[in-house]
């Protein structure tokens, strides 16, 4: 899922 | 998604909103420094180049849209609109954005985690890109406190504003502490340090904001 991607903050 | 990154989110979105409420309303950009938001254009336009190729959740494209759209609409209002640039004042605003870009671009291309994420498809340039926005975002609220600093009487959108933008990193900082414990190897050490000089740069503002509340006086920052 998109949460565990290191640029999943804005 | 936690609760300090929600609220992060909030309050970064709510001071862009401050601001666009500001210079749509009153029609006026009094204080504002258009090097600062120009170079937060930038930080948005380098830090959303894979909006279109990386989706994470509805959530994140809509908040990436918006901040683009808003950064780039509050530029251009400040440099065409008839009335708005009217009360820009440049002869406030000289901060040279290049010596901020430059050392942030060179800076990135010699510490990124690129090194870290091998898995990641994501091309040198974009993580190249990426950090660059991280560095640059962190000074730069740099032109905008200048400017404070010469303007004397600050109205209140426009301390509000500069509060809010600087809340908006200290609660992400409590997200990454929140992250670091309960997700294991989440560690981005360069966010983290870049995000902390952001948020230290505003200790000195927190604190005359701070103060002009506590003693219900006008905000002014010592020159």
């Amino acid at each position: 899922n998109g949460e565990s991607k290191p640029h999943d903050e804005l | 998604m936690n609760i300090f990154r929600l609220a992060g989110d909030m309050t970064h979105l709510l001071s862009v909103l401050v601001l666009l409420l500001k210079i749509h309303t009153i029609k006026s950009c009094a204080g504002i420094s258009l090097k600062t938001q120009e170079l937060y254009a930038v930080v948005f336009a380098t830090r959303y180049l894979d909006i279109f190729t990386s989706y994470i959740s509805p959530y994140n494209t809509m908040m990436k849209l918006i901040f683009l759209g808003s950064s780039f609409s509050i530029v251009w209002y400040m440099r065409y609109h008839k009335i708005v640039r009217r009360s820009y004042d440049k002869d406030q605003d000289t901060f040279r954005p290049y010596i901020l870009m430059l050392p942030c671009l060179i800076l990135a291309l010699l510490i990124n985690e690129k090194f870290t994420f091998k898995e990641i498809s994501t091309s040198f340039f974009l993580f190249v890109m990426w950090t660059f926005s991280l560095y640059l975002e962190a000074v730069a609220i740099l032109p905008q406190l200048v400017m404070l600093q010469r303007t004397r009487n600050i109205d209140n959108l426009t301390g509000q504003y500069v509060f809010l933008l600087g809340a908006y990193r200290a609660l992400y900082i409590l997200n990454w502490i929140y992250r670091y414990f309960t997700e294991e190897h989440f560690v981005h050490w360069i966010t983290w340090i870049s995000g902390l000089v952001q948020t230290l740069l505003y200790a000195d503002f927190f604190y005359y904001y701070f103060q002009s509340w506590k003693n219900n006086v006008k905000l002014q920052l010592p020159a």
